[in-house]
């Protein structure tokens, strides 16, 4: 059976989400139209967090992307009001 | 630094705040203490003044909720987010709330309260979150140590531009994050560690991984709390896993993360004359430590722990081409490398002679 709990991969993308959510002001899942759902919305959203604390803008969730939104941090958002 | 969107600010400068609700972890008294001091950082770069008040509606309201507290911005528990505050303006507005849940300390240990309340109170005055890793409004936590804080120039800047310079007669200025690629950057001091390259600068230093040549930038203060800033040499005794920092008279040994019990100890110990109050560099190879004082060399024999005899020397007579002053050295395979201004200089240890000349910056990919 596979072991409870998330998978990595399945953990880095809730950490994601939620960070950008928070900070980036992606809309929550539920809130999202087609167009917002779209990968690329995300992409964007993590190019925009990655040029904040001036990590490679890779779109993606790489290694140094991941370590920092796991960093202690202000609730205020990074982008927006 | 980044203004809060829309340019939100108090009218009046002459503000109150109240702290409504305490946390059980610190005494009111160490609270009250951090809340003062951080609003303090504050009000020594502007015009704006805080007064505390224990009764009634107060500009900025204090207080220590935890998890959804009904504003909208609900808590997450220990670590992760730590607190938040409101732009100026009526009711909410200024208000700056702390996670309960979070261990709030008045030492270097996680969360000091001062930090974060000094940040905090920087969205309270219509500061946005900054960009620059050394500001304080940077999102991150960072520890500094309070009693020698200084707020960074981007934050006193921003500040300004809100509420305009302090009646200060002389304006007040803080230190700047070094970017790694200004032309006109030197080093404090450089060291290995166990593989990868320390490049010390003011309150930071530089990590380069020695397989993927990545460079981060991070605080002293964020892997050895009690460090001071501004280290002025320091070198890698890799057969003892050691690294040893020097300021002033001043040497410590660390082991890792760890700082090695029974220091700072003096630089005496290695047998300098007191005439020598600080090392500018230093560089282990070989079972001999080399100390570089202005232009001369000193050479400590690590097996018989003692200064050898016939020096100081003068640098140049040991190896010619490295005249002037050295910020720093450290060693790689069987080259020196001399750092000087903006400039570091290959020395062949084999051939005895300088084999390249670059910008120090090259070291930080630039």
């Amino acid at each position: 059976f596979p072991v409870p709990g998330a998978s990595p991969k399945e953990k880095n993308t809730r950490i994601v989400q939620d960070y950008l959510e928070k900070f980036y002001q992606l809309p929550p899942k539920g809130f999202r139209s087609a167009r917002q759902n779209s990968s690329s919305v995300i992409v964007e959203k993590l190019k925009e967090m990655q040029r904040f604390f001036g990590l490679n803008e890779t779109g993606k969730p790489d290694r140094e992307t991941l370590e920092m939104m796991q960093k202690p941090r202000c609730g205020v958002p990074d982008s927006g009001d | 630094f980044m203004l809060t969107p829309g340019n939100p600010k108090w009218k009046q400068t002459n503000l109150t705040y109240r702290i409504i609700k305490y946390t059980t972890q610190l005494s009111e008294t160490d609270v009250e203490a951090a809340i003062k001091e951080a609003f303090q950082v504050w009000s020594d770069v502007s015009t704006l003044t805080f007064t505390k008040i224990s009764q009634g509606e107060a500009d900025i309201e204090i207080t220590f909720v935890q998890g959804d507290h009904g504003d909208n911005s609900p808590f997450d528990g220990p670590n992760g987010i730590l607190a938040h505050a409101f732009q100026p303006g009526q009711g909410i507005g200024g208000d700056a709330h702390f996670d309960a849940e979070e261990t709030w300390t008045t030492t270097s240990s996680n969360y000091n309260l001062f930090l974060v309340a000094a940040h905090e109170f920087g969205h309270s005055l219509g500061l946005a979150h900054s960009t620059d890793p050394g500001a304080l409004m940077y999102p991150n936590y960072a520890f500094h140590d309070p009693s020698t804080y200084n707020l960074p120039q981007d934050d006193i800047n921003g500040i300004q531009t809100i509420y305009g310079p302090s009646n200060n007669p002389v304006q007040p200025t803080g230190p700047t994050t070094p970017t790694a690629c200004d032309p006109r950057l030197t080093f404090d001091a450089i060291a290995t560690l166990r593989g990868e390259i320390l490049f010390f600068k003011d309150k930071y230093f530089w990590r380069r991984h020695p397989q993927l040549g990545m460079v981060e930038l991070n605080f002293i203060s964020l892997f050895w709390p009690s460090l001071p800033d501004g280290i002025q040499a320091a070198y890698e005794e890799a057969d003892k896993d050691l690294v040893f920092l020097f300021k002033g008279c001043q040497y410590w040994a660390l082991r890792g993360y760890d700082i090695e019990q029974g220091y700072p100890r003096v630089i005496l110990d290695y047998g300098f004359p007191s005439s020598v109050q600080a090392i500018d560099a230093a560089v282990y190879y070989r079972r001999k430590t080399y100390f570089f004082v202005k232009d001369q060399i000193w050479r400590y024999d690590n097996q018989r722990q003692s200064m050898e005899p016939g020096y100081p020397k003068s640098i140049a007579s040991l190896f010619p081409g490295i005249g002037s002053k050295i910020d720093a050295v450290f060693q790689q395979n069987h080259v020196f490398l001399f750092f000087s201004g903006q400039i570091y200089y290959t020395f062949d240890l084999g051939a005895h002679r300088v084999t390249r000349v670059r910008r120090s910056n090259r070291w930080l990919n630039c």
